[in-house]
């Protein structure tokens, strides 16, 4: 702030924000969305009894180069997005995949009229991350 | 988008029916999943894979499904309720180490009441229930014999009712044995107010038939009722509204892939499990945190 004149490298205060762009992360990154759909959109609602409701979530978006810091992506991953942008781009760029799952309970009408209660692993993706 | 044109111009083995024909047909998801049983279902999120194997089973016989008992859905109802949350998130119980429960209700035939009012109250039916939906990988925490009163009728204060089960053993050309009646007296006592159902652990009881490879169970069940604790004649009238026969409720321990492990969940998300847990992670068993404190 004392010197009277911008210093040479950051810019004037005009395009302050085009200056900051080139260090945002990119807008559609990769995230947890959710999607919820009920059983009876499926017609299964004659056999699936509870929940009405079911959110599996999905992942979705674009992996940044630093996917190790915001995503406790494996080496492999960097290793993998430095192939795809200096060796071969018929590499693909490291997915946005779940990285966590939490189970989901359903009540469901059996084909012989007996009812089972039944608690399934993995079925909402709770958490994303970049392989 | 192009996997998919692939997928659908190919003739996969299970003929997936490609999503723009189902304009023509009936939307029924499970006609979207590989036909063929076994084939692709692999790819198949557990859910979608166990309803795609049942679904296919019902429809490919064309055998409607046989629609449960009321008062056997209103309880199971009610059983979700404790055990999940509108989500579906199963709720973190201690004791809570099923991650099945199944409700059977005894096959129409077999029903048959009667009454002797010699003794107090008597109650004896004969039931048949078909196991078949339980898997080799379900195993057996505990069985309940599930009773239901009518509470609308004037009951007495409390009764004590005594419990006495005999199986028929079928031999293995099926042809009545001689009855190996496994006989184990409970005593009950119940206020009968507002309870609708009257639950009889009989774990130790079927345990070893039901871990029998067989797939019907046959029971005799007597239930006789006096009033109150003191023995006494008969009243005019019957004690008990006469119950309907019980059903059989089996809380089991499923140990499939795509069950989910009670044990294991510390209350965090599971891992994806493409990507291997690390070893000492103490989520694997209660010790594991322990062992590696020690180590270090």
């Amino acid at each position: 702030e004392e010197s009277p004149k911008a210093s040479p490298a950051s810019p004037a205060a005009s395009n302050w924000s085009q200056y900051f762009n080139q260090f945002q992360f990119p807008r559609d990154e990769c995230e947890l969305h959710t999607f919820r759909l009920s059983f009876s959109q499926l017609r299964w609602d004659r056999w699936i009894i509870a929940p009405h409701r079911y959110s599996p979530q999905y992942c979705k978006g674009e992996c940044p180069r630093a996917a190790r810091y915001r995503y406790g992506s494996a080496v492999h991953t960097m290793v993998q997005n430095i192939i795809y942008e200096k060796l071969d781009p018929s590499v693909p760029r490291p997915s946005c995949v779940p990285a966590e799952y939490s189970p989901l309970s359903v009540l469901t009408i059996e084909p012989d009229g007996s009812i089972a209660y039944k608690e399934y692993e993995d079925m909402i993706a709770t958490k994303c991350t970049c392989r | 988008p192009h996997s998919r044109d692939r997928v659908a111009s190919e003739q996969p083995s299970g003929q997936l029916v490609a999503p723009e024909d189902t304009s023509s047909r009936d939307l029924n998801p499970l006609l979207w999943l590989p036909q063929a049983p076994g084939q692709g279902s692999a790819l198949l999120p557990p859910l979608l894979k166990a309803l795609s194997e049942r679904g296919q089973r019902s429809w490919a016989r064309g055998v409607p499904r046989l629609q449960p008992d009321s008062r056997a859905l209103r309880y199971m109802k009610r059983l979700y309720k404790m055990s999940a949350t509108k989500e579906g998130i199963p709720k973190a119980h201690k004791g809570h180490l099923y991650n099945t429960v199944r409700l059977f209700t005894p096959c129409s035939e077999c029903k048959h009441l009667h009454g002797n009012l010699g003794k107090g109250d008597i109650h004896s039916v004969d039931l048949l229930f078909n196991l078949d939906r339980v898997t080799a990988l379900e195993h057996l925490l505990k069985s309940v014999l599930l009773y239901s009163f009518d509470t609308s009728a004037p009951l007495s204060s409390s009764l004590t009712c005594t419990c006495h089960l005999s199986t028929q053993e079928q031999g293995p050309s099926s042809q009545a044995c001689p009855s190996l009646s496994h006989s184990l007296p409970f005593s009950l006592h119940f206020p009968l107010r507002k309870r609708k159902w009257v639950e009889l652990d009989v774990t130790s009881f079927l345990q070893p038939l039901i871990a029998a490879p067989r797939r019907d169970l046959h029971v005799a069940v007597n239930v006789t009722c006096l009033l109150g604790d003191a023995p006494s004649t008969a009243p005019p009238n019957p004690l008990l509204p006469s119950p309907v026969p019980p059903s059989l409720l089996l809380y089991l321990n499923d140990t499939s892939q795509q069950a989910h492990r009670r044990w294991n969940s510390a209350g965090r998300g599971r891992k994806n499990p493409a990507f291997p847990r690390k070893r000492t992670g103490s989520l694997l068993h209660p010790a594991g945190e322990r062992a590696s404190r020690r180590r270090r």
